[in-house]
């Protein structure tokens, strides 16, 4: 199989052949490439273990393994060239699937996933994340933004007004994520905008994760009286993740800039057409 | 008329925590979404007014709250109809619009009249189509596209090809 790739002016992405992954997004006008590899996980949540009872639920992220599974090792794909956009259409199963988007113009590559009905027929809560897997040598540290403005600098398993005993390894380094998050290593930045409010961390050099779903069987016994299990029209959720790849120097003018364009993006009216002259006299 | 005050107070009700962040029984989540919902109709009732007086013509407009899902039961049945684009940003934006139609082919029109290339893709894992058309809007400003079907002619819609079967 050919390697599947969509570029526009700007940006260039590869998709690995044998699994249909994103495996490579490359910045044409800042001549920068990265190997940078996507795909989604689900963390097990946790329903209580001999460490703490504490159970995984609406007030409180917490997996029972440190290691999330793979939603699929390899996705189904389409691909769409036509001149205004060109796209690839990932299946990972039949609850999880994404559509990696390129228009004309656009400095950054978009990720419109759809996840849902999370199936809990094996009695598992499933926390679904969006993990991108890079070779960029972090050293433990991330950044979070605070509602779109400051943006905190992260360091795992740290925190920088006490001495911390990290009891939970994963979700003591998950962080509020309001509009961005980004890993870099000095020179090169991997900026992901979100479009709404998500938990969100790197929990190793180079990875990048952001918590997009979670259906959960048991109430965390914080005050909610019962499990976060979304019925009807929550069991589906269909967001978009905007990436970035940019020189560290000058990551900020980009996000900043798009940021603020998909917060405040146009809105669409339609209508017949036709309509009678209006006047207000 | 319009009115935006059953908006607000939706809004106001929804700074509390448990609806910032989701940690409420269903059905309060539930009726905060139908707090939000009532609000929006009266708000759609202003809009169009104001799209009216601004743009001088009176409208029935439709306001596709679903188009994230390919949903506008307008632009899916219309053989012609008005775009319009806000644009609430300080500064011009060219914006890719994205549309559910029937099966047809479409010619686009720009505020000027001019056609504007256009193309018709299909939906991932469905059989509907998307019209796409680049849209360029002013700042804090609005444009209006006109779209109309071209009688008796099928898309060349682009096919999906289909790739990456399980690898070996």
């Amino acid at each position: 199989f050919r390697v599947l790739v969509i570029q526009n002016e700007y940006i260039r992405a590869k998709f690995d052949p044998d699994t249909g992954f994103l495996m490579e997004m490359e910045n044409l006008e800042q001549n920068l490439l990265l190997p940078v590899r996507q795909a989604f996980y689900w963390y097990n949540a946790s329903t209580g273990n001999n460490l703490s009872s504490q159970v995984s639920g609406a007030y409180i992220f917490r997996p029972s393994q440190q290691e999330p599974l793979p939603v699929s090792h390899w996705a189904q794909t389409h691909l769409v060239k036509t001149a205004l956009v060109q796209e690839v259409h990932q299946n990972f199963s039949a609850w999880c699937s994404q559509v990696v988007r390129l228009y004309p113009g656009q400095r950054y590559l978009e990720l419109e996933w759809t996840v849902g009905p999370i199936p809990v027929g094996d009695n598992w809560g499933k926390e679904i994340i969006s993990r991108f897997d890079t070779g960029m040598d972090t050293k433990g540290l991330f950044y979070t933004d605070s509602n779109g403005r400051e943006v905190l600098e992260r360091r795992r398993d740290h925190r920088p007004t006490w001495e911390l005993n990290q009891t939970e390894p994963v979700a003591g380094n998950y962080y509020p994520v309001n509009s961005r998050i980004y890993i870099t290593d000095g020179n090169v930045q991997l900026t992901v905008l979100t479009d709404r409010s998500q938990g969100g961390s790197s929990l190793r050099d180079g990875a990048l994760e952001l918590m997009v779903h979670r259906r959960l069987l048991k109430d965390d016994g914080r005050g909610v009286g019962e499990p976060l299990r979304e019925d009807s029209s929550g069991l589906w959720v269909r967001g978009r993740h905007l990436v970035l790849l940019d020189r560290a120097r000058t990551a900020a003018a980009g996000h900043r800039l798009q940021a603020e364009r998909a917060v405040l993006a146009p809105q669409v009216v339609l209508a017949p057409g036709g309509g009678a002259p209006y006047r207000l006299e | 008329s319009g009115d935006s005050e059953p908006l607000n107070e939706a809004m106001a009700v929804l700074q509390h925590h448990d609806a910032v962040t989701g940690t409420s029984r269903q059905h309060v989540a539930n009726d905060y979404a139908r707090q939000l919902a009532a609000g929006w109709g009266p708000c759609e009732v202003l809009v169009s007014n104001a799209l009216a007086r601004l743009s001088g013509s009176k409208e029935d407009f439709a306001f596709c709250r679903e188009l994230n899902i390919s949903v506008c039961p307008l632009s899916q049945t219309a053989k012609s109809f008005q775009v319009t684009i806000y644009n609430p940003l300080g500064r011009q934006v060219k914006w890719m619009v994205r549309l559910p139609v029937s099966n047809h082919v479409f010619v686009v029109r720009d505020p000027s009249g001019t056609i504007v290339p256009s193309n018709v893709v299909i939906i991932p894992s469905s059989d509907g189509r998307e019209l796409l058309f680049s849209a360029s809007v002013p700042a804090l400003g609005f444009s209006i596209y006109s779209v109309t079907q071209v009688p008796g002619q099928r898309p060349r819609a682009h096919k999906l090809q289909p790739r990456a079967q399980k690898p070996k």
